[in-house]
């Protein structure tokens, strides 16, 4: 498989929703 | 023309990418004032309380092949290859199914165990379900850690977990090998592809993440036999998606539902959040895709990837084939090797004024930028099923070494179907 890794994850808020099936991103969501 | 540039092209300042390591450490705002929030240190970076606030120069080439052992790993959990060797020790034989290998661990969190509380710092990791620690006393072997290791006998909420119980039958699930029994306790063991292991019992203790989140009976591995390349680390909160993970223990109280940002450059610190409190605005979801043979695994649909605006000519069965996952532990990000070339030369044809520089490790395409005080790079996003289009900061496109090696931070896999 291809794995998005963490040093993509930088500077994006990453939300994990296991009860909603769904994983978000936040460009800019952690300044 | 010139106004097109700038939309798709991050300017970056050189200086940024190689912060003095005395900087003094940034708290994360939203780690200091949300609810349910912890904060996320770099594991070398001056914020983490194992560095004692000097930031210690990683091993850049020892961090990436830590990251291929467990990217090796988790392919062959995935392709179903049971590595057939078995771990001997004195507790219990570990039929070594491999988990997913610890990595370079760069991302720490401190979390509370036990009564009276025993704050341990633990990797966070979205790859991997069983929550485990070190405990003393290290029947067979503990590896150094900087905190001092867990004393089960000395917490008054600590129990051990008999192996007729629920949670031992459903450790294969969790670690890839199912409990055994020590005098009626239930006894995990889980295998990293890299020769580290750990081996104990499955207990129940509570876990202190805040003042205000104070969880009983949570289940762990209390670890007495323990062999890790993660030397300075006291164990691992996974956050992966089988039951017995952190998550879903708690599912009552957070739904399942964790955020986070992990801090950009080691004097930062970012932030894990349980529950949905703060999660900004602008999120855009996709849709969890399973994958075979990876139940625990965050599955994402890659469609596309565009770099400097310009969308990547590559058939989406490139990405569809060999599916995808989001791993807070693996540091690189890996692509197919067909879509890995076409963001490589597209990449590569809008960087032709620099000079190229030789390789490092798995990273092939880097840049001597010596003499510049800023670069200028093409944007890079990422869209996933639903609609999402994920544009990358520009620190998630680049991996600087030093001056003269700064590479593009993605790898290419060696086969189109991992």
């Amino acid at each position: 498989a291809a794995i998005f890794g963490n040093v993509q994850q930088q500077t994006l808020e990453v939300v994990y929703d296991g009860a909603g099936g769904r994983v978000g991103f936040a460009p800019n969501g952690c300044s | 023309v010139q106004g097109r540039r700038e939309i798709d092209s991050h300017i970056i300042q050189l200086s940024s990418l190689f912060p003095s390591p005395s900087s003094s450490c940034v708290l994360s705002t939203k780690a200091s004032n949300t609810k349910s929030s912890l904060h996320v240190t770099h594991r070398h970076g001056t914020c983490s309380r194992l560095t004692n606030g000097k930031a210690t120069t990683p091993d850049h080439v020892e961090i990436l092949r830590l990251d291929q052992a467990r990217v090796n790993s988790i392919h062959s959990k995935l392709s179903k290859k049971v590595n057939d060797r078995v771990r001997q020790s004195q507790s219990t034989n570990v039929p070594a199914k491999s988990g997913s290998t610890l990595g370079s661990g760069n991302y720490i969190v401190t979390v509370g165990i036990g009564t009276p509380k025993h704050d341990l710092s633990l990797i966070f990791d979205t790859g991997s379900d069983l929550t485990w620690t070190q405990c003393e006393p290290c029947v067979q072997t503990c590896y150094s850690q900087k905190e001092p290791i867990f004393n089960p006998s000395s917490s008054s909420s600590y129990y051990n977990v008999s192996c007729s119980s629920a949670p031992c039958s459903s450790l294969s699930s969790a670690t890839g090998n199912a409990g055994s029994c020590s005098a009626s306790n239930c006894v995990y063991g889980i295998q990293y592809g890299d020769q580290s292991f750990s081996v104990g019992y499955l207990a129940k203790e509570k876990f202190t993440l805040t003042s205000s989140d104070v969880f009983n009976g949570v289940y762990f591995g209390c670890g007495e036999n323990n062999q890790g390349l993660f030397t300075g680390i006291a164990g691992l909160l996974g956050l992966g998606r089988d039951k017995l993970s952190f998550p879903s223990q708690t599912a009552k109280t957070y739904n399942k539902i964790f955020s986070y940002c992990l801090p950009s450059s080691s004097r930062y610190t970012g932030h894990l959040t349980f529950g949905s409190a703060a999660i900004s605005s602008s999120v855009k979801f996709t849709p969890i895709s399973t994958i075979t043979d990876g139940t625990s695994f965050y599955g994402l649909d890659i469609v596309g990837i565009t770099v400097g605006g310009r969308k990547l000519a590559i058939s989406s069965t490139v990405f569809s084939t060999p599916g995808a996952l989001i791993d807070s532990g693996t540091v690189i990000t890996r692509l197919p090797p067909k879509a890995y070339a076409a963001l490589r030369s597209a990449f590569k044809a809008q960087m032709s004024k620099y000079p190229s520089t030789s390789a490092v490790s798995i990273l092939d395409t880097c840049f001597n930028l010596s003499g510049y005080k800023t670069v200028t790079i093409p944007k890079v996003a990422f869209s996933f099923s639903g609609g999402a289009v994920v544009e990358l900061g520009s620190k998630g496109i680049l991996y600087p070494f030093k001056m003269s090696q700064v590479c593009l931070a993605f790898a290419g896999n060696s086969d189109d179907n991992n």
